[in-house]
């Protein structure tokens, strides 16, 4: 979604 | 294997109508330590965390680490056959290819069994890093709920302001606008209505609300939810599962970016 940031911007892949 | 009984059914039921809108395959992790669950929903703009500790079950036995791939449309058609206060038994091999759930009335009366094809999940596992929040809000979680249900009444997103006057919800849509301020609040007689809020330093972020909605279906999880707040990371919105400390069901909430 526009404007919206994404969850695996800020958490790492394990 | 893996034997684990949940002395009510409800938790479970719970938890899977809580997150169902959110994410449809998940694989339920068991090991030793209990039962865990990590899942985005397919924007990857929310993570769905729960954990349910081995002393949430009685007995409780995982001999080695075991994914259950589930659907959870499967899972809710199974669990609805459970009454709430069921006794309700998971069972299922080391390398499975179905869940095996038992439901028990209370009286014993009633012996229900069903199992449940499982599925190969191929699923990011992501790192939460430990996060010291800037502010932490405790409050009822049917109040947060009301919250986020009025004010998406009226637009799609919402800002969380926490500072020394309180924890403000503002938005603003087409007919208008609104806010709502909380303030820390004890109630002596009723400790389920206090809000408590801890503030390390003032914190503004935007977050959708049509996400928050989703998150409040598990208010009937617990009567008090956790919010955590820190500037430009993700919103934590926590639910105790039981009343043992780090069972819990955790949703994760990117903020909004550019205004």
């Amino acid at each position: 979604p526009k404007g919206q940031g994404s969850i695996m911007s800020f958490f790492n892949k394990k | 294997m893996l034997e684990a009984r949940l002395d009510q059914a409800e938790i479970l039921k719970k938890v899977v109508d809580a997150i169902k809108d959110l994410v449809q395959d998940c694989n339920f992790d068991c090991n030793d330590s209990g039962i865990a669950l990590q899942a985005m929903d397919n924007s990857h703009v929310a993570l769905v965390s729960m954990n349910l500790q081995a002393d949430s079950f009685a007995p409780y036995r995982c001999d080695r680490n075991i994914a259950l791939g589930v659907n959870l449309t499967s899972l809710t058609k199974v669990l609805r056959a459970a009454q709430n206060t069921d006794i309700l038994t998971l069972r299922a091999l080391d390398a499975p290819d179905s869940l095996n759930l038992v439901f028990e009335s209370q009286d014993k009366d009633r012996i229900s069994e069903y199992d449940l094809k499982l599925m190969d999940i191929d699923q990011e596992h992501l790192g939460i890093p430990e996060t010291e929040y800037a502010a932490t809000i405790k409050m009822p979680s049917v109040e947060f709920r009301r919250i986020c249900t009025d004010l998406m009444a009226l637009s799609e997103s919402v800002t969380i302001e926490a500072s020394k006057d309180g924890i403000k919800f503002t938005c603003s849509g087409d007919i208008g606008n609104g806010s709502v301020t909380l303030r820390q609040h004890t109630n002596v007689e009723n400790e389920k209505e206090n809000i408590e809020i801890e503030l390390s330093e003032p914190v503004a972020l935007t977050f959708s609300l049509k996400y928050l909605v989703n998150f409040c279906k598990a208010a009937g999880l617990s009567n008090t939810v956790t919010i955590c707040l820190s500037n430009e990371v993700p919103l934590l919105v926590s639910y105790a599962l039981t009343s043992k400390a780090g069972s819990n069901l955790r949703f994760y909430l990117a903020p909004k970016i550019g205004d």
